[in-house]
């Protein structure tokens, strides 16, 4: 074993929102559409990992989510 | 490391010396001024390889704990906090979860992570030197030399390659997701897989798949779901590649619903 390298094992975060207007609720579960954390702008996001020390490397999504690949 | 964002939540997975737990003060407060509030956090990781480099708030799990407990606000009442034990010290699952109320769906997690890759596979995470191709272009090679397009061959795959090796890769299947991670240096050799999926699911395909992929000497299989349904089909799709179970334990999580954590390790250890 090394004595020092990069640590493969991650640490995942998962969190769950919902709205404040009983609608936005009902939307955000079954998906039809909202964007709800979608709407977070590029720039929160950005926030968001440079407290965590990642960056975005790499960007796509589709109708139902947003996937970013990051640094480290 | 891998970011998703849903309408309704937020994935993230970091690997190094992140600080991940620093990244939810900032989400509940973005998310507030969308109108959104914090109904669940679940929260997992395995052994560090290197604890020793990790920083605040991730030296020990218990600072982890507190940590989150801090920054969650009070109506978030089901929390738990467990660590998972394997038949080894350097195997072992934490998992801290909470919620607002108990209310599971139907799909379930499963995150596999792989130590002690097979070195052939290994290398095939490090790029040439001075390749000139971009990170994506060099990435979309190994997704093609490693054969990982076909763990999950509808997805559309974004991936990545890091200079001079490392791999990243998101798949988009729909509204499902699954991520792969890898650091292929000897000696500290790791890959990690995740994907949801739901009732019905081919689970032991894609594990075999995984599994061939990488060909590691170690790797652990953690599922989350509501029921005990999927974990059963873990250890009958890894064992026939020379895989053995060593160890299985499940806790009950209020917030999240079964985990079950196997480990398992080929038959030459």
């Amino acid at each position: 074993m090394a004595v020092s390298g990069f640590e493969g094992f991650e640490k995942r975060l998962e969190l769950h929102f919902f709205g404040d207007d009983p609608t936005v609720m009902d939307q955000l579960d079954g998906h039809k559409g909202l964007l709800g954390l979608r709407l977070l702008d590029f720039d929160s996001l950005q926030q968001v990992l440079h407290a965590v020390q990642c960056t975005v490397v790499s960007a796509v999504g589709n109708h139902y989510f947003d996937s970013y690949v990051l640094s480290e | 490391s891998s970011l998703f964002v849903y309408p309704g939540k937020i994935i993230i997975k970091t690997c190094g010396t992140t600080q991940l737990l620093k990244s939810v003060r900032p989400l509940i407060h973005h998310a507030r001024h969308l109108g959104l509030s914090l109904s669940s956090v679940r929260y997992t990781r395995g052994n560090f390889i290197f604890p020793e480099s990790q920083p605040f708030p991730h030296t020990s799990f218990k600072e982890e704990v507190v940590y989150l407990e801090d920054s969650l606000p009070k109506g978030l009442r089901f929390r738990k906090a467990s660590v998972m034990p394997s038949k080894t010290l350097t195997h072992s699952w934490h998992v801290f979860t909470a919620s607002t109320d108990i209310d599971l769906g139907d799909v379930f997690t499963i995150e596999i992570c792989m130590t002690e890759l097979d070195k052939a596979s290994a290398g095939k995470f490090f790029r040439r030197p001075a390749d000139g191709k971009s990170g994506d272009s060099a990435g979309k090679d190994m997704t093609e030399a490693t054969g990982i397009g076909s763990i999950s061959p509808s997805a559309l795959i974004c991936d990545f390659a890091f200079d001079p090796c490392g791999y990243s890769m998101n798949g988009i299947d729909g509204d499902r997701y699954s991520t792969i991670h890898v650091t292929p240096e000897d000696g500290y050799s790791y890959a990690s897989f995740e994907t949801v999926g739901s009732r019905g699911d081919d689970v032991a395909r894609v594990l075999k798949k995984v599994a061939q992929v990488f060909r590691p000497a170690t790797m652990s299989v953690s599922t989350t779901s509501a029921g005990r349904e999927v974990w059963g089909r873990v250890a009958s799709a890894l064992e026939p590649l020379g895989l053995k179970r060593r160890s299985c334990a499940v806790d009950e999580f209020p917030a999240a619903g079964t985990v079950v954590y196997q480990t398992f390790s080929n038959r030459r250890k």
